[in-house]
């Protein structure tokens, strides 16, 4: 059986909030080492990946692999029941029918208690190869977001250019162009202001601002963003998720090729 | 406009 705790039910519901705009259904997939996630959008475009490692989690227990099958709308309609602070409690029996959600109040004075439905999804899972991207940036997330809400108003596609030079986000549209560019610079006093670029070749792709505006949906999750890139290879778009204990939130996006 | 890839072209299926 399943039987994990989360201290702030906010991160499950941010999560959830981040891929419903891409994902209608899914499978949580649980297993000793913790909750994992993989899917794609419809249009084949963009693919979600999460994992809450089980360190995420106090206590955190699964004897065996469990497929969680969710609706995101329907988990969205109970997660609104839970305040953000509130301790959440997600348990299912071997091979489910429903997954049981508790959220308790810190001050201990309320308990809620939902029984959700589960579905049987035919999941495609698909294998992403190990790579070394030639370029990896990492960036205020907020800054991210900014970016790409920006030049969406331009046109409905980025390119992204990484040099030694730094990192240029460029639209051009029916009313005009615009970019963006940004260099390596170091904020001691605020680390999360940084911005690090990681090169050993420059790159240059363009990519769907619908998509990545979408992927933008998690910045309330970490301050910092990852990006990595490699020339005709999907972004990676990355946010780490509940501090150290290496959970993620990552993003694919495939390029868009030719003109 | 460019066109959109599929993602099918970079990942296998496991």
């Amino acid at each position: 059986m399943l039987e994990s705790r989360l201290e702030q039910a906010d991160l499950l519901k941010k999560v959830v909030e981040a891929i419903s705009g891409l994902v209608n259904d899914c499978n949580f997939d649980c297993n000793d080492s913790g909750i994992a996630l993989q899917a794609m959008d419809n249009s084949h475009v963009a693919l979600v990946s999460m994992m809450l490692k089980a360190e995420a989690f106090s206590p955190y227990r699964c004897d065996r692999n469990i497929a969680l099958g969710i609706n995101l709308s329907s988990l969205t309609k109970v997660l609104r029941a839970a305040q953000s602070s509130d301790i959440l409690t997600l348990k299912a029996e071997d091979a489910p029918d429903v997954v049981n959600l508790v959220f308790e109040s810190s001050e201990k004075d309320r308990i809620s208690e939902y029984d959700l439905k589960l579905m049987d999804i035919d999941q495609e899972h698909l294998g992403i190869p190990e790579t070394e991207y030639a370029a990896s940036i990492s960036m205020p997330s907020n800054e991210f977001q900014r970016i790409c809400k920006d030049l969406m108003n331009i046109s409905e596609s980025v390119s992204i250019e990484c040099t030694k030079e730094g990192v240029k986000f460029a639209a051009a549209g029916d009313i005009g162009t615009g970019s963006v560019t940004l260099k390596q610079h170091s904020n001691v006093d605020k680390p999360e202001q940084s911005v690090e670029i990681d090169l050993s070749e420059p790159v240059a792709l363009s990519f769907s601002l619908k998509y990545l505006v979408n992927f933008t949906k998690a910045t309330s999750l970490a301050s910092k963003v990852k990006l990595s890139l490699s020339n005709e290879v999907p972004l990676l778009v990355e946010y780490e998720l509940s501090g150290g204990n290496s959970s993620y939130l990552r993003f694919y996006l495939a390029p868009k090729i030719g003109d | 406009t460019p066109l959109q890839n599929d993602l099918g072209e970079f990942f296998y299926m496991a």
